[in-house]
């Protein structure tokens, strides 16, 4: 474990949990895109097949349950509570994520580690969670006004996977580990679709004006 | 040698 790694968690823990303040104390939903809550519960179930039987560590199985119960939780708030459910634009949030979620799967099956369903799984949440801010941006282009919690809730993805990045560079150079070179290209493009937002949230807070994506 | 990587990360 390295600084690096150790904040990437904590920053992507954070954005779950600013997520469900935002949804749990305020009930309200508005601005958040389900269909990517949705592909990140399937990044999680995918990921973390594993989860009872390679253990890791206490740390690395207690996270993988929160992470879990929080993505599914989120998802079933969105969909069926019934104050929550109100504020979903889902008129705005009409994203296909299912041409997302093949080409993955596609890809997966055929540009992996080892053909075995564990490893093809993993290799299908990388390029999942790669591609899944892609409805949560283009919503966020759609709805004018962005709130704070929404705002903050996607920089901290968007920075998780760039501290992992940091991580994956700092754990080749200490300690000879290297991560596949899919887990590189994925968490570099995830990190680049992040870019514009970056852009624009730092400029908004620089300025101090309220978040406004270019439409 | 370069250690083979176990998806030990989340």
């Amino acid at each position: 474990m390295n600084i690096f790694r150790l904040s990437g968690d904590m920053t992507h823990l954070m954005s779950v949990i600013v997520l469900l303040l935002k949804i749990h104390t305020i009930k309200s939903c508005a601005g958040i895109s389900l269909k990517t809550q949705e592909l990140y519960a399937l990044v999680f179930a995918t990921r973390y097949l594993d989860i009872f039987t390679d253990f890791v560590s206490v740390y690395n199985t207690i996270m993988k349950l929160i992470f879990l119960a929080t993505s599914f939780s989120i998802v079933w708030y969105m969909r069926h509570h019934k104050i929550v459910r109100r504020s979903y634009d889902k008129e705005q949030d009409t994203f296909r994520h299912l041409f997302l979620i093949l080409p993955c799967l596609i890809l997966a099956l055929v540009v992996n580690e080892k053909f075995t369903f564990k490893e093809v799984m993993w290799t299908f949440s990388l390029y999942v969670e790669a591609v899944a801010i892609l409805p949560q941006l283009v919503l966020l282009q759609r709805t004018k006004n962005i709130d704070n919690l929404t705002g903050q809730y996607v920089f901290l993805l968007g920075a998780y996977r760039a501290l992992y990045i940091l991580n994956w560079i700092y754990r080749y150079l200490t300690e000879k580990h290297f991560v596949h070179w899919i887990t590189w290209i994925s968490g570099l493009v995830q990190t680049l679709l992040y870019a514009d937002f970056f852009y624009y949230y730092i400029n908004s807070w620089k300025n101090n004006v309220r978040l406004q994506l270019p439409a | 040698e370069e250690e083979e990587d176990h998806h030990d990360e989340l």
